[in-house]
């Protein structure tokens, strides 16, 4: 409870600093601030993945609802998920349906599919842990600077969207077996930040084949 | 889920060998 009222103390000093400097308003600053008497350590958990044979592996589970970054996740989460997905919507299936029907136009109406065609699919087992935080604030920079005609995502800054995250993601501890850890690559898998978070990590990286794919009118997504 | 204990080893190894977790001083 110690290692968390300090760390929650340090949280809002953060935001107390932002805020004096006008990098955030009394409202946001006001809705960002983490109240120590209700904020819970999250702790891990595993879930067996059964759906390879003959093999257990195991997939890690942090909670994540009443952590300390929770409120700042959220906001971060509604701001930029909508824009990352709007981005996206190109290179990604919604769904199986979506998969097929996808599929379906690439076969038929574009008659693009080639007699060579080899069919993959990639896994990423390490999806929410993938880069360090540095990496991941510059990734989501360079992602926003790129797509972001006037340098601001409603009323956030880039440089905004960069300090918070840094806040974030420096500050997402739990504990597991009587100690407590921090997570020195990526976020808690449990929030829908940390989707968004690797889904722009993946759209950049994407890039590189993606050129390649698109030259050879080749089905992506 | 086969032997319990089994999937706890498994577990802590896990943990234990993750570059992404770090135990707080």
């Amino acid at each position: 409870q110690t290692e968390l009222n300090q760390m929650v103390e340090f949280m809002n000093l953060l935001l107390e600093s932002l805020k004096n400097h006008e990098f955030l308003n009394v409202d946001l600053y006001n809705g960002l601030l983490v109240d120590a008497s209700k904020a819970k350590l999250p702790c891990l958990y595993f879930l067996p993945d059964v759906s390879e044979e003959n093999e257990i592996s195991l997939v890690p589970y942090i909670t994540s609802k009443h952590s300390a970054t929770w409120r700042i996740s959220k906001y971060l989460n509604e701001l930029l998920r909508p824009f990352v997905d709007k981005n996206r919507s190109t290179t990604t299936f919604r769904d199986e349906p979506d998969f097929m029907y996808q599929l379906y136009d690439h076969i038929f109406t574009k008659h693009e599919l080639q007699p060579t065609t080899l069919f993959c699919a990639i896994k990423i087992t390490n999806y929410y842990t993938l880069d360090t935080y540095k990496n991941i604030i510059d990734i989501v920079g360079y992602f926003l600077e790129d797509n972001l005609a006037p340098n601001k995502l409603e009323q956030a800054t880039i440089q905004n969207i960069k300090n918070l995250l840094h806040i974030f993601l420096y500050n997402n501890v739990f504990y597991y077996k009587d100690q407590i850890y921090t997570l020195t690559k990526g976020s808690p898998n449990t929030m829908p930040l940390s989707d968004t978070l690797s889904n722009i990590y993946v759209f950049v990286w994407q890039k590189q084949i993606l050129k390649q794919l698109q030259l050879n009118n080749e089905f992506f997504g | 889920l086969g032997n319990r204990q089994e999937f706890e080893t498994k577990a802590y190894d896990y943990v234990s060998k993750s570059d992404a977790y770090k135990v707080l001083p």
